[in-house]
C-alpha cells in the first residue's frame, strides 16, 4: 500500500482573484497520486460545487423538476488539463508541477519538511 | 472534522482516493504536532 500524503491546497495568490475560488482545501490522498490526479480531482470538486449552487438557485427560482439536468453534463466534462498546479519554491516564486509527477516525488523533491504539502492551483492559461 | 468528502479519481487505469475536510485540525496528523 502506498503511504498517505497530506495537502493544503490553495488558490494561486497571483493568478486567481478572490471572488473566483477562495476556498483552501485540506486533502489527504495516497503518495502514488500524480499531479494530474490532483488537477482532475480539483476540476471535479469545483464542477460539483458550482452545479450544486446552480441547482439550488434553479430550485429557488423555478421549484420544478429537472432543475439539475445541466449540472451532470458539466461534471462529466472535467479534465485534468483545466487547472495547473504550482508549488512555492522561494519567496514569491511559484514553479509549475508536471502532471506526471507523483505527490511522493513532489514531497521529496520540493517540500522536504514534515508538515502538510502546500500546493497552489489556477485555471490553465491557454497560450 | 465534522465532514469528510471522499472522491475516487482514475487516470490511465490508476485510481486514487482523495479525502477532503472543511478544517485541518483533527484531520491532519502532522497538524497536531505543531
Amino acid at each position: 500500500l502506498s503511504s498517505e500524503i497530506e495537502l493544503i491546497f490553495c488558490p494561486h495568490p497571483l493568478l486567481v482573484n478572490n471572488q473566483q475560488y477562495s476556498q483552501t482545501r485540506y486533502v489527504k490522498t495516497t503518495a502514488n497520486a500524480t499531479v494530474d490526479h490532483l488537477s482532475k480531482y480539483l476540476a471535479l470538486r469545483i464542477a460539483l460545487e458550482e452545479s450544486q449552487s446552480a441547482t439550488q438557485g434553479n430550485r429557488n427560482m423555478e421549484g420544478g423538476p429537472g432543475a439539475g439536468n445541466s449540472s451532470n453534463s458539466c461534471v462529466q466534462d472535467v479534465s485534468e488539463k483545466q487547472f495547473t498546479i504550482y508549488i512555492s519554491t522561494a519567496r514569491g516564486q511559484f514553479s509549475t508541477l508536471n502532471g506526471s509527477l507523483t505527490l511522493e516525488l513532489v514531497n521529496e523533491k520540493f517540500w522536504k519538511v514534515c508538515k502538510p504539502l502546500e500546493l497552489f492551483y489556477a485555471p490553465t492559461q491557454v497560450q | 472534522p465534522e465532514e469528510v468528502t471522499v472522491t475516487d479519481i482514475t487516470i490511465n487505469s490508476l485510481t486514487v482516493t482523495f479525502r477532503e475536510a472543511l478544517v485541518a485540525r483533527g484531520f491532519f496528523r502532522s497538524w497536531e504536532l505543531e
